[in-house]
C-alpha cells in the first residue's frame, strides 16, 4: 500500500533507563512496570531485546526528565530483587519521530530518517518503529536539529509541525 | 487523558533478526537498513538499544518468517563490514499487539498487557511499545493464546478482532 508520512514531532526533556540481564522469564516484565507504575513514573516508550540465547533481556524506556530520582528508586528496588542485573541512566535526550500511515513495509521511510540523521552527523540512540511510528531517541542538543533534518528529508518544511 | 484500549491483534509467521555490538557511531542504522531493504525483506519493527555505556548497540527487528534467507545474506554482508558484530537469529514467533489511543501514560495498559502474558505463563522476547500500540513477541505457538489472555485482560472478548 501507499506509504504516507504525516509529520515529524519532536519530544524534549527525555531521559533512558536500561535494566540489563533480566533473567528471560515469565512474569519479569509485569514485576519490572508494576514497581514503575508504583511510582507514578511517566513512561514514554519501552523496548526490551532478548540476548545471550534466550537467558537474559535487556529493557530500555524512556521517561521524562523530572522523573528521573523516582527511576533510581525504582532501579535499587529491582537490582534488590535481581542481583545480576545491572543498569544504565542517560540523561539529556530527546525524541524525533515520523508518524505516518501505512508503513506496513516500513524500512524504506525508516532507512530514509536514519539517512537523514546520518547526513546531520546526529548520532542514534533508541530506536523504536512501527508502522505507524519511526521513533529515534537522540542527544538533546541535537534535537531541534534533527526534527529540521527530518522535515527536510520528508518534505514538510511546507507544513511546519509542531513540537510534541 | 482517557486511555482507550480498541483492540488485539495477533501477527503470525514472525522471525526476529538481533545485530550484537554494532558501533554505535552516525551512519549505521542508515548502512544496515539499506542494506535490508535492498533484499527486499519485509521488516515489521525495529528496535534498537544502547550498551557500554553509548560504545555499542543491538539492534533487534523482526521480519516476515519467509524472508529467512535474504535475511542470512544480509547478515553476512554486514558482519564483513562490521567484523565485531555478531547476531543471533529466532524463528517460529508471532507478535501480539495491543492497539489503543490516549496510552501517553501507558505504562498501566503495558503492565496489565505483561501481566496477562505472565498469568497464562507465556514468555515474552521482543517488546516494543507507543502510544498507540504495545507489542510483545511470543513463541509461535503461544500466539493465539496470548491474544485471548490479552482479549480477557482487556475485556475486548465481546468484540472479537481479528488477526493482522
Ligand atoms: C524479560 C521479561 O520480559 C520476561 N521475558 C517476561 O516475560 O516477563
Ligand atoms: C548504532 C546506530 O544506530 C548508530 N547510533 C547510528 O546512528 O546510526
Amino acid at each position: 500500500g501507499q506509504i504516507i508520512v504525516r509529520g515529524a514531532a519532536l519530544k524534549k526533556d527525555l531521559a533512558r533507563v536500561e535494566l540489563i540481564g533480566v533473567p528471560n522469564k515469565p512474569g519479569l516484565a509485569s514485576e519490572i512496570f508494576s514497581h514503575v507504575a508504583d511510582r507514578d513514573i511517566i513512561v514514554d516508550d519501552i523496548i526490551q531485546v532478548i540476548h545471550k540465547g534466550g537467558e537474559t533481556a535487556d529493557l530500555s524506556f524512556t521517561i521524562e526528565a523530572d522523573n528521573l530520582q523516582a527511576a533510581h528508586l525504582v532501579i535499587e528496588e529491582l537490582r534488590r530483587e535481581m542481583p545480576g542485573m545491572t543498569s544504565e541512566v542517560k540523561t539529556d535526550l530527546a525524541k524525533v519521530s515520523v508518524v505516518g500511515v501505512g508503513m506496513r513495509t516500513h524500512t524504506g521511510v525508516a532507512s530514509r530518517m536514519f539517512e537523514a540523521l546520518h547526513q546531520a552527523n546526529i548520532n542514534i540512540d533508541n530506536i523504536s518503529t512501527s508502522e505507524i511510528v519511526i521513533s529515534c531517541v537522540v542527544n538533546a542538543e541535537d534535537g531541534p536539529r534533527a526534527l529540521r533534518a527530518v522535515h527536510s528529508a520528508f518534505e514538510l518544511d511546507q507544513e511546519p509541525r509542531g513540537t510534541a
